[in-house]
């Protein structure tokens, strides 16, 4: 009965990361460090993808109108909201006091098994994939991305002004490089650019993420009073009939589910 | 090669925070 709850706190909670993450990245931006700033651009970018990421797949789960079992139903849903907020690669359940990582092999620090029949494994690649499913070029525009978070020549590009090039008189070209100075631009390869405007335009449709997730509500609830009113319902009889419904309804028990 | 703004990023940023803000 707490899925409806769970599914409002998922939307709290990924919002919440935009925020934080997104917050800093525009900070670093701002105070003329590119490379941190391009580092929490892509961190921004994985998180607002999870939002696409959780719309595709509970609006693939709530095309199945009419579920074999009502119960694993809602359990499917509970799951694609607990993988958004609580996904994991690595092994929590298993390691989560352990202060010898030194002899922590492999097997150990993955997370395989299941959390209480809830299969937890996320990475982030599926939500990136998703946003490239509704916006052509988000993936590319990610790995381009990343090639400038991570060590890599993008990375080195963003450390060093504007390269000076000149040939000399015997007609080899030298390229002068510099660590920046603070200086509100960049400059990167034009694909960079292309990268920021496809990050741009599919940010643009944030709002209708939001939106299109808030419209999945009615149905959550519906397959919660579902799964409820056919299997638990006696279950309903030891809670005080004026106590809000657990369905998540917002009703009293006694004039909700119990009803 | 092209110049990118740091600013104009930025401001691609603060928009999705503030709609992310919003929804809160």
């Amino acid at each position: 009965g707490n899925t409806t709850t769970e599914f409002d706190q998922a939307l709290a909670f990924a919002l919440a990361r935009v925020v934080e993450v997104g917050e800093g990245c525009s900070s670093e931006f701002r105070a003329g460090r590119p490379l941190s700033g391009v580092t929490l651009l892509r961190a921004t970018v994985e998180h607002a993808s999870v939002l696409v990421h959780l719309c595709r797949k509970l609006s693939a789960h709530l095309a199945i109108t009419k579920p074999a079992n009502s119960v694993a139903y809602v359990t499917k849903i509970e799951e694609i909201l607990a993988v958004a907020v609580f996904g994991t690669r690595f092994n929590w359940p298993q390691n989560i006091n352990s202060d010898d990582l030194a002899t922590l092999e492999r097997k150990e620090r993955e997370y395989t098994k299941d959390e209480n029949g809830l299969n937890l494994r996320a990475q982030v690649m599926d939500a990136i994939d998703s946003a490239d499913a509704e916006c052509p070029g988000f993936r590319a525009a990610y790995e381009i991305l990343c090639e400038f978070a991570h060590p890599n020549i993008g990375a080195t590009w963003l450390v060093n002004d504007v390269p000076v090039q000149h040939v000399d008189s015997m007609g080899i070209q030298w390229i002068a490089r510099r660590l920046r100075s603070q200086s509100p631009d960049v400059a990167v390869p034009h694909a960079f650019g292309a990268a920021v405007r496809v990050v741009d335009s599919c940010l643009l449709r944030f709002r209708d993420w939001v939106e299109q997730y808030r419209g999945y509500r009615p149905r959550v609830l519906q397959a919660v009073q579902f799964a409820v009113r056919t299997t638990g319902r006696s279950a309903l009889a030891l809670l005080n009939p004026y106590d809000p419904c657990p369905c998540g309804s917002g009703a009293k028990a006694k004039f909700c589910c119990r009803a | 090669l092209a110049t990118i703004s740091c600013p104009a990023i930025a401001e691609i940023v603060d928009r999705l925070v503030a709609d992310a803000t919003r929804e809160i």
